[in-house]
């Protein structure tokens, strides 16, 4: 039995927003320790990666593993009747064929409960550890989604390339192109506001801006992004939650 | 011209 209950509506909201765009048939694993996912757009360039910890809950059990496979635009169907501020509770069976969803107000005494059909998804789990990056830098979800919707509408592949000094995102495209050059700073009143850069070598990689503009909606679970990149593997791109994250791997575009 | 990379390039299935 799984009974795993959100304080607020609105963090489930989020993450599935973070995400429902860009895959729509995922596998939800929940075991004892929370809850993981993982899937593959279509065109297979971009996963995504999700891992919410117990502490994420206010309440959570799992007698034994259980895996619910969800069509994410039926969930939101679901999830947009809920109230913001309503807590949430998921309930499945241990081999369930659907699940509950339990949206309460505790100041109204209002109960509001949904039952969603679950769906059998014959989906292959990547191995994605050992993974080695070159490069890590770190900044404001909003400053990266901005530079992302700025510079996807010059062109459809965007690049970011790394040196020890700045980080720079570019485009170029058929009416012209375009370029912005960040520095690292820290920002001691604000460290979310700050911009940080680890770096071993310096990388330039290009990718399709599509799938950016897919992976900037994480935005709304962090107000950093983590970004680490190398020239040997996918592009990892890291929205933190409280307890766990939201991550995309994104293949880049190579030199034919 | 850059080609667009699959992530089957990069992943195993497990």
């Amino acid at each position: 039995m799984l009974e795993a209950k959100f304080e607020e509506a609105s963090l489930f909201k989020r993450i599935i927003d973070g995400f429902k765009d860009c895959v729509q048939l995922v596998n939800f694993q929940c075991k004892e320790d929370g809850i993981i996912a993982q899937a593959v757009d279509d065109s297979r360039v971009l996963l995504v990666s999700l891992e919410i910890g117990v502490e994420a809950f206010q309440e959570y059990r799992c007698d034994r593993p259980v895996t619910l496979g969800l069509d994410l635009n039926s969930l939101s169907k679901i999830l947009r009747c809920g109230n913001n501020t309503d807590t949430l509770t998921l309930i499945a069976e241990d081999t369930p064929d659907h699940i509950g969803l339990v949206f309460e107000d505790n100041k109204k005494g209002r109960v509001a409960e949904y039952i969603l059909k679950l769906m059998d998804i014959d989906a292959d789990f990547l191995k994605i550890e050992e993974l080695e990056y070159e490069t890590t830098i770190s900044l404001p979800s909003s400053e990266f989604s901005k530079n992302v919707r700025d510079l996807s509408q010059l062109g459809d592949s965007l690049s970011i390339a790394v040196t020890k000094d700045n980080i720079k995102f570019s485009t170029e495209g058929d009416i012209g192109s375009g370029s912005v050059l960040l520095q690292p700073f820290i920002n001691m009143e604000k460290p979310q506001e700050s911009i940080k850069l680890e770096m071993e070598s310096p990388v330039d990689l290009t990718f399709g801006a599509k799938y950016l503009l897919d992976i900037v909606k994480g935005s709304v679970l962090s107000e950093t992004i983590g970004i680490r990149l190398s020239s040997e593997a996918p592009a990892l791109f890291q929205f933190d939650l409280a307890s766990g994250f939201l991550q995309f791997f994104l293949a880049p575009k190579f030199n034919e | 011209k850059k080609k667009q990379g699959s992530l089957d390039f990069f992943f195993k299935k497990n």
